[in-house]
């Protein structure tokens, strides 16, 4: 564990002399390779490590008794303050119907967190959310809503593959506005960053449906490039937040670390399973211990 | 020539940078660093260096790499492992256009009887492809459903069989428990198959994609890995770790969504593109 690793630096530290703000590097080394090894991106990395070491850090390091737990406590604070500091609130206080839409790349968990979220927001926030698939690409992807919005008893918008998923949203968006539902969640179909017309489909989606939250799903378990996809969508389509899935895995997910960075946006919810049920309002603090290892 | 000076040094450190950004991994990129810095003293041109170092990282996805298995006169069963989202059912589908092209009809077995319409997902796939899919209804027992398979292939003398399973995390052990089964029941019907199980990994994943390999490997005999989506800006150095610690070879690459959208793994070009 870094625990340990920086236990190991101290100790030699100790041993040549009293420790001073330049061997703290050493230790800074340490932490800088336990958030590599969590695939937190290495820019991301740079930026933080020189964060950390600018506050001075040394100081109240150097006088303590067990350094190392001291530089472990300081930088998971750190983390976690990067992190957004406490859970944030998905913010629901506007005009219904609240427009929800999930972008992300290709398997992240897009369509099952956009189910999650709207049970979690008829049990635990008692509103009447109405889902859309928009994605007419993938095979059976409007059948996979459905059957989830059956599991839930919440309905599904109408929709077909041979459509253009901006009629699509809008319809349902319609639907919503006269049919007593105060929240719409948009699903939408994965794509890449770097496509092109794909992104542009996006931008029209968000042009058209005007959703007050665009949120980036995310996979816990992906490496150095989700700073670089983190900012694809960001720049494309101005994300209002982000849900980290899979975060039952083993990842240490320093995938979140570095979509933060990059975007600034709140990571508002955690995807914890299969099961509809498995979501949770996301805690920063807990990941941050987590990422470090 | 660089020398041992502070421009090697740092000719070294952008090196093994450049391969942590490719998710290679701290570790994977030290040694491999390492391993040309001790081959060439010190002394090379920074071209001489990173020339050294894609023919290290060659020689290592290289070294593991193997011919198919050979059923004989059974049909080929090919079971395809990976956790949730990774590119499975869409790589089955490549894979079954390919296989059909180049040996004949071809039987894929529907075994993810868990997720919200992935047999209708797998279905779909099937009769664009041409591929005859067994199935039965969502919950049914997976394991079942890949004997039936692997049966209904040999009945009919179809010379190769697919095997859907269902997106899982290496993390969860019934599921993994489940994976063994499946395997351990087309066995029955067939002893020796499933001949390959190839581990689809998604591109885009960081270094749990090595946990992913090692746990996988424990539960299931896994041949070979499928690395997906390779058509992001991800570089998948994952592999090159997974290749040399576990000696399993990436026998191909997924490039986008289409049918046609796979390649058989080219060491030459993924480490050509690693440096991109
Ligand atoms: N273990 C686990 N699996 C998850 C989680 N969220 C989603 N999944 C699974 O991940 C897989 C992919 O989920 P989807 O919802 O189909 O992903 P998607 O982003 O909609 O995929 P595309 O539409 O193809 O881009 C499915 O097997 C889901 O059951 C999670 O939090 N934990
Ligand atoms: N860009 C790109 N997308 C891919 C590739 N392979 C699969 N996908 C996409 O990734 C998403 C998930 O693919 P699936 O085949 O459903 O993945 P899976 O592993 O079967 O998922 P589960 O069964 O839910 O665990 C789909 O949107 C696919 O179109 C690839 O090589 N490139
Ligand atoms: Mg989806
Ligand atoms: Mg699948």
């Amino acid at each position: 564990t870094l625990s340990d690793r920086l236990e190991g630096v101290f100790k030699k530290l100790r041993g040549q002399g009293r420790i001073t703000e330049r061997n703290i590097e050493e230790a800074l080394r340490e932490v800088r390779l336990a958030l590599l090894e969590a695939d937190v991106n290495i820019a991301v990395v740079r930026e933080f490590i020189e964060h950390v070491k600018s506050k001075a850090l040394g100081q109240e390091v150097l006088r303590s008794l067990t350094p190392e737990q001291h530089l472990i406590k300081f930088v998971a604070a750190e983390l976690a303050v990067v992190m957004g500091g406490q859970a944030r609130e998905l913010d629901l206080k506007v005009r219904p119907p609240v427009k929800l839409m999930l972008v992300g790349l290709q398997g992240s968990g897009k369509t099952t967190s956009l189910a999650k979220l709207a049970r979690f927001l008829k049990v635990e926030r008692k509103r009447r959310p109405l889902m859309v698939s928009t994605d007419v690409r993938r095979p059976a992807a409007m059948e996979q809503l459905r059957v989830l919005g059956a599991q839930l008893d919440i309905p599904v918008a109408e929709s077909h593959e041979n459509e253009d998923p901006v009629d699509i949203a809008e319809r349902a968006v319609k639907r919503a506005e006269l049919g007593g539902f105060d929240a719409v969640l948009i699903d939408t179909a994965g794509r890449l960053q770097i496509d092109t017309e794909l992104m542009d489909e996006l931008a029209r989606l968000k042009a058209v449906a005007r959703p007050h939250h665009t949120i980036l799903v995310a996979d816990a378990m992906t490496g150095q490039e989700a700073a670089n996809v983190a900012q694809g969508f960001h720049a494309r389509l101005q994300l209002s937040g982000v849900i980290l899935t899979k975060l039952d895995s083993d990842a240490r997910g320093g995938a979140a670390l570095s979509i933060r960075s990059v975007t600034g946006a709140p990571i508002l919810f955690a995807g914890l399973g299969e099961k509809l049920e498995a979501f949770e309002v996301f805690h920063p603090d807990r990941l941050a211990s987590r990422i470090l290892g | 020539v660089l020398g041992g000076g502070a421009q090697g040094k740092q000719l070294y450190e952008e090196l093994e940078e450049a391969l942590i950004g490719a998710d290679v991994g701290v570790e994977a990129s030290a040694r491999i660093v390492q391993a040309v810095r001790d081959d060439l003293k010190n002394e090379a041109h920074p071209e001489t260096v990173r020339a050294a170092l894609k023919a290290e990282i060659e020689r290592v996805l290289e070294s593991v790499e193997r011919p198919a298995a050979d059923s004989g006169d059974e049909p080929l069963v090919v079971m395809l492992v990976g956790v949730n989202g990774a590119g499975k059912t869409t790589t089955l589908a490549k894979l079954a256009a390919r296989f059909k092209a180049e040996r004949g009809p071809v039987i894929v077995a529907a075994a993810d009887t868990f997720r919200a319409a992935a047999i209708d997902q797998l279905e779909v796939w099937c009769n664009r492809v041409g591929a005859e899919i067994i199935k039965q209804k969502q919950g049914s027992d997976p394991a079942a459903i890949a004997f039936d398979a692997v049966a209904a292939a040999r009945a009919r003398g179809i010379k190769t069989v697919l095997i859907d399973t269902a997106g899982r995390l290496q993390t969860k052990s019934n599921l993994m428990e489940e994976l063994k089964k499946i395997a351990r029941v087309a066995g029955r019907n067939l002893p020796g198959a499933p001949h390959e199980t190839w581990l689809v990994l998604d591109a885009t994943t960081g270094q749990n994609a090595l946990s992913q390999a090692q746990v996988f490997k424990e539960a299931v005999p896994l041949t070979g890995v499928i690395l997906a989506k390779l058509d992001s800006t991800a570089k998948g150095g994952v592999v090159i770790a997974i290749a040399d610690r576990m000696k399993l070879p990436v026998r191909f690459v997924g490039i986008g969504e289409s049918v046609e959208d796979l390649r058989p793994f080219d060491a030459h070009e993924f480490v050509e593109a690693l440096f991109e």
